[in-house]
């Protein structure tokens, strides 16, 4: 939710800027876009008819890359280098710190081999100031470090651009997690009927046990 | 309306101080009202403590037959119940405390003691009563209030009791009614003697519409933590050390049991009639113990079923 | 709304909230001592 207030004026801007502009000058925003440090969505953006028209222009490449930013990791840039901008290295940055997120997607455990080997990081100490520095301190993640296992626990990741699809499946699990929900309190609600009926019964049978026990003291005496 | 209770009637209270009603009645204070920041001071210094017993003052007014607590504060000292007089070491530490409140402008004086019990619940051992005695001799209006953080953890509500103790040699007309509690074995000595001695007082409570405000706020920081914490993982000691105590207690009554035998046709009805009562309390704390297990089992089970079935 | 949507994204990724064989493990036991104890209890209230 942070990042999401932190990063809804910049994305204001830029897609203010996008719609007054076109062609090479676009470009140039759509590289200040993705290398802006406070940025990590792209979908507004992308919306942007004049960033739509880019497509088959001289200037595609600049969308690619947006596209990029927007659902794709590091490894998936260096696949498709030779089609895709030369990257500054803000930019680079960037799409490292979108990367984890991306991981973080599917595993909450991300071990240090992969981390390293998905952001070309060749030591620990320098994939532990990037997780701290660039992921944590900047807030699209929080979670534990765990030198002894060597693997990155994430609490939380925020979310990145939904691709084409995705929203399926979130329904789906949004619909689930209803009916779950649904169910217990209809659970929550029969067991305290339950509990109402079986106190009923319970102060009805120590009333007859009383009066039989009374019924018999008088009978002794 | 409800802020009106902070306002401090200096007037008021001095005539109230010199009519000394409660001279004449010792069951004159039958109210307490205590404030919601007071209530969380309170609260937090006792769970602090741990298992160590601790001690602080609270601050407020009277209102007729109430005794309005509007503020607390802990003192330096620890292991009230292991010494006769803890307070001796805080004296000092209260005189300068009571002074630089004036000078910061707060007007109320200290109206009573509070002092925690983690673990065996709300009462006034003998030191307790002793103590509160001489309190009622020369710092009328004074109340004591015992909280119990141990216990506040498991039942998953404040443990807490207000009471006053009577004068030496008054004998109460009427037996009160107080709510069953548990009490440990080693400790139901120490309150059987002296429970005749105070009884208890109503407690409510009250805030401010700012507190109102900033607990909304609070809550809102804290829902997670609240959420996540978990009685059952909290309070395992406390959970182990009453079911030792509960397996103690039957032992005694089955100890009883055996000896009262043949002194049952003797003894008759009467000695029968303390063995069920001994029994039913029994049952009646291992009823309470699994009524708070299975509280804390049944949220974790709600918890695990609402976020941990869900998948992608 | 693409900022709800990537939210929802984000709290949806958060379940389940624990996953793993020790939870099963500490929380099947934490339940079995409870059931324990109420048994415990039953034969105490007998």
């Amino acid at each position: 939710m942070d990042i999401e207030q932190k990063q809804a004026e910049h994305i204001d801007y830029f897609v203010k800027q996008a719609s007054n502009l076109k062609g090479t000058a676009l470009s140039t925003v759509i590289v200040e876009a993705t290398s802006h440090p406070s940025l990590f969505a792209f979908s507004e953006i992308i919306a942007a008819s004049n960033v739509l028209e880019l497509e088959g222009t001289e200037n595609s490449a600049s969308l690619d890359l947006l596209r990029m930013f927007a659902y794709g990791t590091w490894s998936e840039y260096k696949s498709a280098a030779d089609r895709l901008p030369q990257l500054v290295p803000d930019q680079v940055l960037k799409l490292k710190q979108l990367t984890v997120l991306t991981l973080a997607e599917t595993n909450k455990v991300l071990p240090y081999d992969l981390l390293m080997q998905e952001l070309d990081v060749t030591n620990v100490r320098e994939l532990e100031d990037f997780l701290i520095n660039d992921c944590m301190y900047v807030g699209i993640v929080r979670g534990k470090l765990d030198q002894l296992r060597r693997c990155f626990e994430v609490q939380f990741a925020a979310g990145r651009d939904l691709r084409p699809g995705q929203l399926g499946s979130m329904i789906q699990t949004l619909a689930n997690w209803l009916s779950t929900s649904e169910n217990l309190l209809v659970s929550i609600q029969e067991k305290i009927k339950w509990a109402d009926t079986m106190s009923e019964i319970d102060k009805k049978h120590k009333k007859e046990v009383d009066e039989r026990v009374e019924e018999v003291k008088k009978t002794l005496s | 309306a409800s802020d009106s209770i902070f306002f401090y009637d200096e007037a008021a209270q001095a005539k109230f101080q010199q009519e000394k009603p409660w001279a004449n009645d010792p069951h004159y204070f039958k109210r307490v009202k205590i404030s919601a920041l007071a209530l969380l001071k309170m609260v937090v210094h006792a769970r602090s403590g741990g298992t160590i017993e601790v001690m602080g003052l609270m601050q407020g007014k009277t209102d007729r037959d109430a005794i309005i607590v509007m503020d607390a504060f802990a003192l330096p000292v620890e292991g009230t119940e292991t010494r006769v007089n803890a307070q001796a070491d805080a004296y000092e530490y209260m005189v300068d405390y009571s002074q630089t409140n004036k000078q910061a402008g707060r007007l109320e004086n200290v109206v009573g003691w509070y002092h925690s019990h983690p673990g065996y619940g709300c009462w006034l051992s003998g030191i307790d009563v002793s103590t509160q005695m001489l309190n009622q001799q020369y710092q009328e209006p004074f109340l004591a209030v015992v909280i119990d953080p141990t216990r506040t953890v498991s039942a998953g509500k404040v443990e807490i009791g207000a009471f006053r103790t009577y004068p030496e040699g008054y004998k109460p007309p009427d037996e009160p009614v107080s709510e069953y509690q548990t009490i440990p074995l080693n400790k139901i000595e120490d309150f059987g003697v002296h429970c005749k001695q105070y009884y208890a007082l109503d407690i409510t409570y009250f805030k401010s519409s700012l507190d109102c405000h900033l607990l909304d706020l609070l809550w809102n920081k804290y829902w997670v933590n609240t959420l996540s914490s978990s009685p059952l993982l909290g309070n395992g000691d406390y959970v182990a050390g009453q079911i030792s105590d509960l397996a103690e207690k039957i032992e005694q009554a089955e100890n009883q049991l055996a000896h009262s035998r043949f002194g049952s046709l003797i003894g008759g009805p009467l000695r029968k009639k303390e063995e069920e009562s001994q029994l039913t309390k029994i049952t009646r704390d291992s009823a309470k113990i699994t009524v708070e297990q299975v509280h804390g089992l049944m949220s974790q089970v709600i918890k695990d079923i609402l976020f941990n079935s869900v998948r992608q | 709304e693409n900022s709800l949507l990537r939210q929802v994204s984000s709290l949806l990724r958060r379940l389940p909230a624990i996953e793993s064989e020790k939870f099963q493990d500490d929380f099947l036991m934490e339940y079995n001592d409870t059931l324990l104890i109420t048994y415990l209890a039953m034969f105490t209230n007998c």
